[in-house]
């Protein structure tokens, strides 16, 4: 899942 | 971005301004532990590592940067600041960093997603996060006569802590965004550890008292 890779939360 | 994740963030950069405000207006840091800070120093540190690498928005690499500065200059300016630093109180600030750094070390190196340097520096970062703030809470215990600033900061950092949760549940049926567990357990914990204080801060609140922690 690459919506998980991308670590988009602070 | 969703309302409670931008909530989330906007709490937490409120709890550091509130924190930066205090210390650099009334140029005192009593009641705030150098402990907790210079574990969030660490924290971001370690997890931000990603904006050398990885570009996501813009408000995410202006928040980062932020994170990074304020926490470094509130440890900066306890440990330097030669009227701040007189406030401090070193003799309450007991907590010791290994205590909180090993555990979390080992933890990452044992639990992770990928075992690369910058995913266990990630990993590491989020269990640190999760309980960077004992050392706050145990000082706030001790001195009891909690000033309202530092009352409102370790409330709104409570509050940064249950938004991201929501967050989570959010993305989850609106995105189908899957946090992972070491993320989701981590966060579970943090939130956790603020009931306590959650609990006295409204209750002073309600009965419009000062706040005092229980000895």
């Amino acid at each position: 899942n690459s919506n998980q890779d991308l670590k988009d939360e602070l | 971005m969703n309302i409670f994740r931008l909530a989330g963030d906007m709490t937490h950069l409120a709890s550091v301004l509130v924190l930066l405000l205090k210390i650099h207006t009334i140029k005192s840091c009593a009641g705030v532990s150098l402990k907790t800070q210079e574990l969030y120093a660490l924290v971001f540190a370690t997890r931000y590592l990603d904006i050398f690498t990885d570009f996501i928005s813009v408000y995410n690499t202006v928040m980062k940067l932020i994170f990074l500065g304020s926490s470094f200059s509130i440890v900066w300016y306890i440990r330097r600041h030669k009227i701040v630093r007189r406030s401090y109180d070193k003799e309450q600030d007991t907590f010791r960093h290994y205590f909180l750094v090993l555990p979390c070390l080992l933890l990452a190196l044992l639990i992770h997603e990928k075992f690369t340097v910058k995913e266990l520096l990630w990993t590491f970062s989020i269990y640190l996060e999760a309980v960077a703030i004992l050392p706050q809470l145990v000082l706030l215990q001790r001195t009891r006569n909690i000033d309202n600033l530092t009352g409102q900061y370790v409330f709104l950092l409570g509050a940064y802590r249950s938004l991201y949760i929501l967050n989570w549940i959010y993305r989850y049926f609106t995105e189908r965004h899957f946090v992972h567990w070491i993320t989701w357990i981590a966060g579970l914990v943090q939130t956790l550890l603020y009931a306590d204080f959650f609990y006295y801060y409204f209750e002073s609140w309600k009965n419009n008292v000062k706040l005092q922690l229980p000895a």
